[in-house]
């Protein structure tokens, strides 16, 4: 554990918590893709599959069932209890575009040819591209409220120094997982243009 | 990380 890793998690969590309660707090889902909330979800049930065979330590399963609880959760408000709100004629992304092609990467290139961690290679691989449908929903709409764009501020954010994380972890413990780093490296790109616009609008997007 | 590794990252 270090700085750059703790505060990944957090940011990760911030951006999680920030989702739910707007959701909740509005009573409303407007202008979040629903598919991304579903490959979220998709994304930390296929990981943390390792929650049932090996524990690691209270805060690792405390943080997984907190990510994977508050991704269902998201999913339930969109699409059961506010599913009046959401907006899913904008929501056009086609989610087999991306869970297919990072299906077949996942069996191609892993570190280890087992369930688990093809699994795994999966979650990683889908979790760089999962925000895609969101980022097209805002394109398409034009504009994005404030609060979503903190959302993916500190989701992008996470991963930001997820890359410094493993740039510690490879000068002070000669670790490195190539896989991790370079889907990383690629979930960090797609947020730049992002970004950019959050530092210089600062404000809700509208494009 | 190596398969049997524990993947403690999130």
């Amino acid at each position: 554990m270090n700085i750059f890793r703790l505060t990944g998690d957090l940011s990760h969590l911030a951006a999680i918590i920030i989702l739910l309660l707007k959701i909740w707090k509005t009573r409303s889902c407007a202008g979040i893709s629903g598919k991304s909330q579903i490959l979220f979800a998709l994304v930390f049930t296929t990981r943390y599959l390792d929650l049932l065979t090996s524990f690691i330590s209270l805060y690792n399963t405390t943080m997984k069932v907190i990510y994977i609880g508050c991704a269902y959760a998201t999913v339930y408000l969109i699409y059961m209890k506010f599913k009046a709100t959401y907006d899913g004629n904008h929501d056009s992304f086609r989610m087999e575009f991306l869970v297919v092609p990072v299906g077949g990467l996942a069996c191609l290139v892993n570190h280890d040819f087992s369930f688990l961690e093809i699994l795994w290679t999966f979650s990683i691989y889908l979790e760089s591209v999962a925000i895609l449908p969101q980022l097209f929903m805002i394109s398409k709409t034009g504009e994005a409220e404030t609060i979503t764009t903190h959302y993916l501020f500190f989701l992008g954010l996470y991963r930001a120094l997820y890359l410094f994380n493993w740039i510690w972890r490879f000068y002070f413990e000669g670790f490195f997982d190539m896989i991790a780093i370079v889907a990383g490296m690629v979930q960090t790109i797609l947020y730049c243009d992002f970004f950019y616009l959050y530092v210089t609008k600062g404000q809700g997007i509208s494009l | 990380a190596e398969a049997d590794d524990d993947k403690d990252e999130l």
